[in-house]
């Protein structure tokens, strides 16, 4: 554990955190795809199933418990409990177009043929392109609320401060996991035209249009 | 081998 890795799962943390409460204060999902945060979902349930074959630490533990419950959650949200006020008509990504390239790329280029190691892999390059949805739906209704908005900045920090955490264990440990840095460059690339965005306008108080 | 696939990262 280091200081990047640390305020990157915290930066994750946080975003979670902050679209739940959004949901759950507004009474409304206005704005948020679903598509991604299926993906999202997926993504957990697919990597985390090593929480039943080895433990790692109580923190390890505990985060992975988090990450899933608060995905199943924010899909209750979404998809049950405030279903009417999900924007079903600007949430048209094709999500098949990122499921299975990424099911065939993770056949192809794995650490090891071996079941939980796929869907390890499955879930790192699906991680990275997961966003794509609510990215589209920002592009097709041409704005973001501002709280939106936090929670796309503190999702892609995440992974760019998990660029940071692996440099810095490729010196001090000599780690260096090739699938995840890939996929993590690509997932920050995703968010760079955001980022972008987010600091000269969310930032200066105008909304992101 | 083993420990390098151990993914300790979330």
């Amino acid at each position: 554990m280091n200081i990047f890795r640390l305020i990157g799962d915290l930066s994750h943390l946080f975003a979670i955190l902050i679209l739940l409460l959004k949901i759950w204060k507004t009474r409304s999902c206005a704005g948020i795809s679903g598509r991604s945060q299926i993906l999202f979902a997926l993504v957990f349930a697919t990597r985390y199933l090593d929480l039943f074959t080895h433990f790692i630490s109580l923190y390890n533990t505990l985060m992975k418990i988090f990450y899933l419950c608060s995905s199943f959650g924010t899909i209750y949200l979404m998809y049950v409990k405030f279903k009417a006020t999900y924007d079903r008509n600007h949430d048209t990504f094709r999500v098949e177009f990122l499921l299975i390239p990424v099911a065939i790329l993770s056949l192809i280029f794995n650490h090891e043929f071996d079941v939980l190691e796929i869907l390890w892999t499955f879930s790192i390059y699906l991680e990275s392109v997961a966003i794509l949805p609510q990215l589209f739906m920002v592009s097709k209704t041409g704005e973001a609320e501002s709280i939106t908005s936090h929670y796309l900045f503190a999702l892609g920090a995440y992974r760019g401060l998990y660029i940071l955490n692996w440099i810095y264990r490729y010196y001090t440990e000599g780690f260096f996991d090739l699938i995840a840095v890939i996929a993590g460059i690509v997932q920050t690339v995703l968010y760079c035209d955001f980022f972008y965005l987010y600091i000269t306008k969310v930032l200066k108080g105008k909304r992101l249009t | 081998k083993e420990n390098d696939l151990d993914h300790d990262e979330l």
